[in-house]
């Protein structure tokens, strides 16, 4: 599952 | 990561190294909104708060340091060290007009009410219009150095190829962000004027000026 709160981008 | 995600972080790398490196060698920042850059530091500082709560990885990690010392370096350069070159009398876009409706705009329409994310949220907004000073700049003074065209161009390809990631993380995790991915298009389609201009002057030895 993605989470988008995780912010795993820049 | 895939293919577009890494091409999108290398050519937004390129793109702030390319412009310090232009100030630093020309000893001048002539041509270039201090504007825009205070505006790209604030992005970088209250997006990045989460280096202090939420480890990714080290490449996660040591970008968002690079990116936010870079920024502040070239704020520094412009503000400070040359400041005498600075175009004080064309820099005159209103940031407070950018920076406002954003923070509404994220206090209204965000993915959960708690202090970071509310200033993600912001920075993402502020992010898909912190180049418009740049660009009211450039058709100020009508034109823009060859290798403030460069940077232009590197920057402004940094999100289209984000949309490339968001496209393939749909279709391969099922992953998509509302908010990166309305912003971000946003932040593409403001470019697309220059994209043109770049593509269609700049490529083949011209420097990038306006019609009259």
């Amino acid at each position: 599952e993605y989470n988008v709160y995780d912010h795993d981008e820049l | 990561m895939n293919v577009f995600r890494f091409l999108g972080d290398l050519s937004h790398l390129v793109a702030i190294v390319i412009l310090l490196l232009k100030i630093w060698k020309t000893r001048s920042c002539s041509g270039i909104s201090g504007r825009s850059q205070i505006l790209f530091a604030i992005v970088f500082t209250t997006r990045y708060l989460d280096l202090f709560s939420n480890f990714i990885s080290v490449y996660n990690t040591s970008m968002k340091i690079v990116y936010i010392t870079c920024s502040y370096a070239t704020v520094y350069l412009i503000y400070g060290k040359f400041k005498a070159t600075y175009d004080f009398n064309h820099d005159t876009f209103r940031i407070e007009f950018l920076l406002v409706p954003s923070a509404i705009l994220a206090f209204l329409v965000n993915h959960d009410f708690s202090p970071l994310e509310i200033l993600w949220t912001f920075s993402i907004y502020l992010e898909s219009v912190a180049i418009l000073p740049q660009l009211f700049l450039v058709s100020k003074t009508g034109e823009a150095e060859t290798i403030t065209s460069h940077y232009l161009f590197a920057l402004g390809s940094y999100r289209l190829l984000y949309l490339l990631n968001w496209l393939w993380r749909y279709f391969s995790q099922g992953f998509y962000d509302l908010i990166a991915l309305l912003s971000g298009i946003l932040q593409t389609v403001l470019y697309c004027d220059f994209f043109y201009l770049y593509i269609s002057k700049v490529l083949k030895g011209k420097k990038l000026s306006l019609p009259a």
